[in-house]
C-alpha cells in the first residue's frame, strides 16, 4: 500500500511538471515566433 | 612472525584460542573506517599473527536477522574475490564481525580521495575481479543486490572484492526467481523495480551502472531525485555513456551488454569475462599507483586533522577559563563527537568526513522494501530491521528527503520561494498555469521535488505509525515465547 501511495505520488508530480515544462517550452516558443 | 613475512598467506579464520577470549584480548582496534546504518567498521590488529582485519560493529538491538544472513553468506563464500570472514564475537551490547581487510578501501572512496574517476584501464581491471567474484556468487545461486563502487573494495595489491552482503539473498531449486525489492536506487535492474522477479542477473545490471559510475563518477540520474530515477529505470531506454565519444567501442559494448532491460537477454558473469574488455584487461598491479595515490592524500588528510585536533587541544589548554566555542564550531565540519571520542585515534576523522561530504548519490543508502510476505523468513527480518530496532533505521534515501525537505524549509523561511503552493493543483486545474509568467512557472518547478519530498514524507510518517503498534505486539509475543 505504502509503494502504490509513493508511486500515486510520483506520478502525480511527474504529470504536473510536464505540464509546467511543456508551458514553459510553450511560452519560449511563443516568444521566439514573435521575435 | 611468519605471517608478517608472507603476506599473500591469508588468514583462513580465527584460532579456537582467540575466540574464546575477550575480543579486546584478540585484537588492538586501530581506527575507524566507516560507520553506516549497520555500526561502524574499525581496522584492528589480530595480536595472534600480526595481521590486519577489519571489525564490523553492530548493536545487537539491531536486526540481528539481516547481520546472521551476511555472516552466512560470507561463511559459505571461499573466494578471493569476496570479503572473507574470520569469526564473531558478542562484546557487551554489540556484535564484533572480524572479516579481511582491504587496505585500500571501496572504490567509490577512491574515486572521492582523490576527485577524479577511473581510466578504461582500471576500470577493466576493476571489473574483472569483480566479475569473477560474481561468477563464483552466482554459482553459489547467491544474489548480491547491492553492487555498486561502494561495495567494491580493493586490497593494497588491487584486488577487487565484493562486500556487504547485508541484503544478498539465495535462490533455492523451488525458487528460481525473487521479488522483493532490494538495493540502491540508481543501481536497481528495471526488473527488480518492476516486482516482475529477477535472478542472479539483476547484479549484472548493477554492474553495468557501476561501470558508468567509474567512469563518470556517478551513476545515471544522480542528479535527479531517486524516487524519479526508480520510475525512469523501466521505462527509459538503457542508460548510456553521458559523452560516448570519451570512451572505447570495447568499453561500451560491455556496458551495453549489461544494461539490456530484458533480463533474459543479459550477459552473464560467464559471458562477460569472456568480452574483449575484460579478457584482456591489464593485472591488479595496475592499480598500484592509483591506490598508493589514494592512500598518500588520505594520510595526508589525516595528518591534517590530527594537527588540526592537536592545534584545538593547544589552543584548549592556553586558556583554560575561557569557554572557546570557536574551537568547537571549527571542529564540526566533520563530526566532532567522534573524533573526539575516538581519542588516540582522532586521526580516522577524515574518513568519516569523507563519506558524509559526497555527493548526492553516496548518500542514498541501500533501499530495502518487502513487496511480499513470500517464502523465507530471512525477508521478514530484514523488514523487521527498520521497524523494531531501539535505534529505528531509517533508509537513507528517506534521509535524504528529509535533508532536502530542510532546505526547501529554509529557502520558505527566508521568504526566497513564493511559489510553494504545498498541494498540486488538480488536472482540470492545469489551465492556471497559462496565466503564470514564465518566472512563476520556473519557481513551481523548483519548488516540485521539496513538496514531493514532504508529501512522501508524510505518507512514510503514516505508514510508520500504522506499522509500529503491529510490530510492537509481535516483539512483545515473541518476549513472552522466549520468557516462556
Amino acid at each position: 500500500l505504502f509503494m502504490k501511495e509513493l508511486e500515486h505520488i510520483v506520478k502525480s508530480y511527474e504529470a504536473y511538471r510536464q505540464a509546467l515544462l511543456s508551458e514553459v517550452e510553450a511560452r519560449k516558443q511563443r516568444q521566439q515566433w514573435y521575435a | 612472525v611468519q605471517m608478517r613475512n608472507h603476506p599473500r598467506r591469508q588468514l583462513k579464520k580465527l584460532s579456537e584460542d582467540s575466540l574464546t577470549k575477550q575480543p579486546e584480548e584478540v585484537f588492538d582496534v586501530l581506527e575507524k573506517l566507516g560507520e553506516g546504518s549497520y555500526g561502524c567498521v574499525f581496522k584492528a590488529h589480530y595480536k595472534e599473527t600480526g595481521e590486519i582485519v577489519a571489525i564490523k560493529q553492530v548493536p545487537v538491538e539491531s536486526d540481528l536477522q539481516e547481520i546472521i544472513k551476511e555472516i552466512s553468506i560470507m561463511q559459505q563464500c571461499n573466494s578471493p574475490h569476496v570479503v572473507r570472514y574470520y569469526g564473531s564475537y558478542f562484546k557487551n551490547s554489540d556484535l564484533w564481525i572480524v572479516m579481511e581487510y582491504c587496505g585500500a578501501g571501496s572504490v567509490s572512496d577512491i574515486i572521492r580521495i582523490r576527485n577524479k574517476t577511473l581510466t578504461e584501464e582500471e576500470i577493466a581491471t576493476i571489473l574483472q575481479s569483480t566479475l569473477k567474484g560474481l561468477e563464483y556468487l552466482h554459482f553459489m545461486r547467491k544474489i548480491h543486490r547491492d553492487i555498486k563502487a561502494g561495495n567494491i573494495l580493493l586490497n593494497s595489491e588491487g584486488q577487487a572484492k565484493l562486500a556487504d552482503f547485508g541484503v544478498a539473498g539465495q535462490l533455492t531449486d523451488t525458487m528460481a526467481k525473487r521479488n522483493t525489492v532490494i538495493g540502491t536506487p540508481f543501481w536497481m535492474a528495471p526488473e527488480v523495480i518492476q516486482e516482475i522477479g529477477y535472478n542472479c542477473v539483476a547484479d549484472i545490471w548493477s554492474l553495468g551502472i557501476t561501470a558508468i559510475e567509474m567512469a563518470e563518477g556517478k551513476p545515471p540520474y544522480a542528479d535527479i531525485h531517486p524516487m524519479r530515477a526508480i520510475f525512469m529505470i523501466p521505462t527509459n531506454d538503457p542508460p548510456k555513456f553521458r559523452n560516448p565519444d570519451l570512451w572505447s567501442s570495447e568499453f561500451q559494448q560491455f556496458v551495453g551488454q549489461c544494461l539490456v532491460k530484458n533480463p533474459e537477454q543479459r550477459a552473464t558473469a560467464t559471458q562477460l569475462l569472456q568480452h574483449p574488455f575484460i579478457k584482456f584487461a591489464k593485472p591488479s598491479s595496475t592499480l598500484r599507483a592509483l591506490i598508493t595515490d589514494a592512500m598518500e592524500i588520505k594520510l595526508k588528510r589525516q595528518e591534517e586533522a590530527e594537527q588540526r585536533e592537536q592545534d584545538a587541544d593547544d589552543d584548549d589548554n592556553s586558556d583554560e577559563d575561557e569557554v572557546d566555542r570557536g574551537t568547537m564550531v571549527r571542529a564540526g565540519t566533520g563530526d566532532s563527537g567522534t573524533v573526539r571520542a575516538a581519542g588516540s585515534l582522532g586521526g580516522t576523522a577524515w574518513t568519516m568526513i569523507e563519506h558524509d561530504t559526497g555527493t548526492m548519490q553516496s548518500q542514498l543508502g541501500t533501499m530495502v522494501i518487502n513487496s511480499d510476505d513470500d517464502d523465507d523468513e530471512e525477508e521478514a527480518g530484514t523488514m523487521k530491521r527498520r521497524d523494531e530496532t531501539l535505534q529505528p533505521v531509517k533508509p537513507s534515501f528517506l534521509e535524504y528527503f528529509e535533508q532536502k525537505e530542510k532546505e526547501a524549509n529554509l529557502h520558505n523561511d527566508a521568504g526566497e520561494n513564493n511559489a510553494d503552493n504545498r498541494r498540486l493543483p488538480a488536472e482540470a486545474d492545469l489551465e492556471v498555469l497559462q496565466t503564470w509568467t514564465v518566472e512563476e512557472l520556473r519557481l513551481r518547478l523548483a519548488s516540485l521535488d521539496p513538496q514531493m519530498e514532504q508529501e512522501i514524507e508524510e505518507i512514510h510518517q503514516r505508514y510508520q505509525a500504522k506499522r509500529q503498534p503491529i510490530l510492537d505486539a509481535i516483539e512483545a509475543k515473541k518476549r513472552r515465547q522466549q520468557n516462556f
